[in-house]
């Protein structure tokens, strides 16, 4: 574990008394091991580790020792102030309002959708799922089903194939329905697919909506901050919702989001049932990055 | 590397950045920079091209010097069981495979063993419409190793050539689901002695660290034969899979380049370390 290399390194410079910088370098190098085991982005530990140097070096001006436990608690609490101090909730401000699931293949947006609509139910309101992944077999009956497990009718494209104008035609029927929350789940797409990139730009300029979620594995490895720039450069995300949390994996693709975007981390998905959301915890995140 | 002996810390550390933004992870990384300082040491006119040669060529034989292909099972059925934890591309992968076999004039049949995520039975059948394929296939909540039976019972009645095995995503740390998915191999097993003859774990490209836990459980549980890297027409690099190679050994046999069935090729080493240096 991070604690017990740290109290090793420690453990050699003990004893001589004022640590100076080449020793707290070396007590550096195995944060920054730490984080790169975990999945933080090589750039994101860069800077990261040069914030902790700065704060680190201070602090043993100030006292003279700094033990490896003093150094996990500047890690940490740089870890959590980077990840957003406190969990922030959705934004649900307009009637109705339009919330766009966007992210990679595979990521978790369909089941997460579900799991929306479950935790905005709870809240009294009425939420709409609906379906804009037109292109992948038997998405539409994916959705619908997992509808069914909620007692929530989905939205019935119809004929229509354009993700686009059943997400416009889908806000009318809520309107007429008096259905305030509509939850637009949309094709997985890789970032770097010019012509997927502007549908969600077209989407996004068409119904303005209140929340852009960027749906991210938490297993992601260095390629988040590819995938999280490209989205967010193109859309202006309002945050993301982590996946697959109920894994073992540290999950440092959190912190490189974060740290490349500047937008929350709003929600994570813990699990394959319609429940299993929750509130991010940066605190939380933190202890898991640094393992 | 201006032959002045010394070895160029930038060079050093610009190669650091390339292994490690590619997913290779901390000691895979370390053990090429000591390769970079044996090339140098051995070498010393070397510059940065021919630094790179050799370092391609060390990541290919690293990573298994010839492309691997499909087990086959000297008395059809040939069974394929694929496994791999959610999202990775499985399903998508089986209808891939199903196509390039059935173009090869095999027939092959699909069982729909993913009994538990929302319509996922329905997203193999549309798929195996498309593929040209037949599947067996249960109701949604069937027990998944009744599934398999049956689809086994079917593929030697049929005289199929190949049967490959659909299962539901699920994550490693699950002991009950990789319990299920033991089930699903040891029902296929006391049917046919020596199947599954191939079981392949279907990775995500964009997957870090992570990726090499869930091979080193699967393998646990299953005893891996191949390893398929998904998504790879991405940004993600897929540098996991050396360590992968190195500590378990598995054959990496075919990377998913895209969603369309058409969109599978074999692993190909030296493309692969070719890419890494991009
Ligand atoms: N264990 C776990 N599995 C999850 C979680 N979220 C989603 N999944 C699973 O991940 C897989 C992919 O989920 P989907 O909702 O189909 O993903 P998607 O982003 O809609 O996929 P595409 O539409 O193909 O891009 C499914 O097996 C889900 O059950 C989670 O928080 N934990
Ligand atoms: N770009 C790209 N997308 C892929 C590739 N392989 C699969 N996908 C996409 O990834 C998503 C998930 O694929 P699935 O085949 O449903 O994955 P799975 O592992 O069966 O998912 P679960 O059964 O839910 O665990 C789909 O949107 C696929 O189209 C690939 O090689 N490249
Ligand atoms: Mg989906
Ligand atoms: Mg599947």
């Amino acid at each position: 574990s991070l604690s017990g290399r740290l109290q090793s390194v420690f453990r050699k410079i003990a004893g001589y008394g004022r640590l100076s910088e080449s020793n707290i370098a070396e007590a550096v190098r195995e944060v920054r091991l730490a984080l790169l085991e975990a999945d933080v982005n090589y750039k994101v530990v860069k800077d990261f580790i040069e914030k902790v140097k700065e704060q680190a070096i201070g602090q043993e001006t100030l006292r003279g020792v700094l033990p490896g436990q003093q150094l996990i608690k500047i890690v940490h609490e740089e870890l959590v102030n980077l990840m957003g101090v406190s969990a922030r909730e959705l934004d649900l401000s307009s009637s109705p309002a339009v919330i766009m699931l966007v992210g990679l293949q595979g990521s978790g947006k369909t089941t997460t959708a579900a799991k929306l609509a479950r935790r905005i139910k709870k809240k009294g309101r009425q939420p709409l799922l609906v379906p804009c992944d037109t292109k992948r077999a038997a998405a539409l009956e994916q959705l619908v089903s997992l509808g069914r497990q909620l007692g929530e009718a989905v939205y019935e494209p119809g004929s229509d194939r354009d993700a686009v104008s059943i997400a416009a035609r889908s806000v009318v029927f809520a309107e007429d329905h008096s259905l305030d929350t509509v939850i637009l789940d949309t094709a997985g797409r890789l970032h770097i697919d010019e012509e997927l990139m502007e549908e969600l730009r077209a989407m996004k300029s068409r119904l303005s909506p209140r929340e852009i979620l960027l749906v991210a594995d938490a297993m992601t490895g260095q390629d988040a901050v590819n995938i999280a720039s490209a989205f967010d450069k193109a859309l202006d995300i309002t945050g993301a919702i982590l996946t697959k949390l109920d894994g073992d994996t540290r999950g440092g693709a959190a912190l490189s989001i974060k740290a490349v975007t500047g937008k929350p981390i709003k929600l994570v998905g813990i699990g394959e049932k319609i429940d299993d959301l929750e509130l991010f915890h940066p605190d939380r995140m933190a202890s898991r990055i640094l393992g | 590397f201006t032959g002045r002996g010394r070895i160029d810390e930038e060079m050093l550390e610009e190669l650091e950045a390339t292994f490690l933004q590619a997913d290779m992870g901390v000691k895979v990384t370390a053990r090429l920079i000591d390769c970079v300082r044996e090339f140098h040491k051995s070498e010393k006119g070397l510059g940065r091209e021919g630094l790179i040669e050799r370092l391609e060529g060390e990541v290919a034989s690293v990573l298994g010097s010839n492309s691997a292909s499909l087990n086959v099972s000297c008395s059809p059925p040939t069974v394929i069981l694929v496994v791999g934890v959610n999202g990775t591309g499985k399903t998508t992968t089986i209808a891939k495979l199903a196509k390039m076999l059935q173009d090869e004039g095999k027939k092959v049949l699909l069982a729909a063993c993913d009994t538990f995520r929302a319509a996922a039975i329905d997203q193999l059948s549309i798929l195996a419409e498309q593929a040209g394929v037949s599947i067996v296939r249960h109701k949604h909540g069937a027990d998944a190793a009744a599934v398999a039976y049956d689809a086994v019972e079917a593929a030697l009645a049929r005289g199929m050539d190949y049967l490959i095995v659909d299962t539901a995503g699920r994550l490693h740390t699950k002991v009950n689901l990789m319990e299920e998915v033991k089930k699903v191999q040891r029902v296929i097993a006391k049917k046919i002695p020596g199947a599954p003859h191939e079981v392949l774990l279907v990775l995500d490209a964009t997957t870090g660290q992570n990726a090499l836990q869930q091979a080193k459980m699967f393998h646990e549980a299953l005893g891996l034969t191949g390893i398929v890297m998904a998504k790879l027409d991405g940004t993600a690099k897929g540098g996991i899979l050396l360590a992968i190679k190195q500590e378990l050994d598995i054959p990496i046999k075919f990377v998913g380049v895209g969603e369309g069935l058409d969109d599978l090729e074999p692993f190909v080493p030296s493309d692969f370390a070719g890419a890494l240096f991009e």
